[in-house]
């Protein structure tokens, strides 16, 4: 573990805190896209394969049992809660996102570490995560406005996949033999999408203005 | 259980 590696796992945790802070506190999941909250519900369940197979530490085991239950109750959330599920926007989360899951999966089969069960799933849950943003990318700039909370949970939901890049180049040159060269490369295409996103956010703070995304 | 270090990450 290194403080990139740490730095990177609290910020994904910030960013879901935020996001169940947005639903919590304003009871709504307007400008929230449910398809995003599935695939990522998706990733960690197909990533977390090893969850009971194999044991890394208990702090890994913690925050892979915290990423499944947080990610299920979002959807569970926008989905079933009587008062959450009428503000979800329905008619503009309409990216079709199936196709990010057959695209990740064609690609987990035909590029992964081991020919596996497990491996192929952990290949396809790393591309699924990098394509996973996109639906509520989309959502942000379709319904112009975003609240406070829903773009802090963008950013640092971008924000951590950062400092994993720097985790990589951290371990790549403390450790022999360190190749992750799946996770480096998905993870890189998986912040460039932010980029403009972090460009107009920027911007944002720095005017002190409502964040804006050009339609 | 078997401690493994493949997928360390998150």
């Amino acid at each position: 573990m290194n403080i990139f590696r740490f730095a990177g796992d609290m910020t994904h945790l910030i960013s879901i805190l935020v996001l169940l802070l947005k639903i919590y506190a304003t009871k709504s999941c307007s400008g929230i896209s449910l398809k995003t909250q599935e695939l990522y519900a998706l990733v960690f369940l197909t990533r977390y394969l090893d969850l009971f197979t194999d044991f890394i530490s208990v702090y890994n085991t913690i925050m892979k049992l915290v990423f499944i239950a947080s990610s299920l109750a979002i959807v569970w959330c926008m989905r079933m809660h009587r008062v959450v599920r009428r503000s979800y926007d329905k008619e503009i989360d309409t990216f079709r996102h199936y196709f990010l899951i057959l695209a990740s999966f064609l690609l987990a089969v035909l590029v992964h570490e081991k020919f596996t069960f497990q491996e192929i799933f952990w290949a396809f849950s790393i591309y699924l995560e990098a394509l996973a943003i996109l639906p509520q990318l989309v959502l942000l700039q379709r319904s112009g406005n975003v609240d406070n909370l829903t773009g802090q949970y963008v950013f640092f939901l971008g924000a951590y996949r950062a400092f994993y890049i720097l985790n990589w180049i951290y371990r790549y040159f403390t450790e022999q033999h360190f190749s992750r060269w799946i996770a480096c490369l998905s993870g890189i295409v998986q912040t460039a999408l932010y980029a403009d996103f972090f460009y107009y956010y920027f911007i944002s703070w720095k005017n002190n203005a409502k964040l804006q995304l050009p339609a | 259980l078997k401690v493994v270090d493949s997928h360390d990450e998150l």
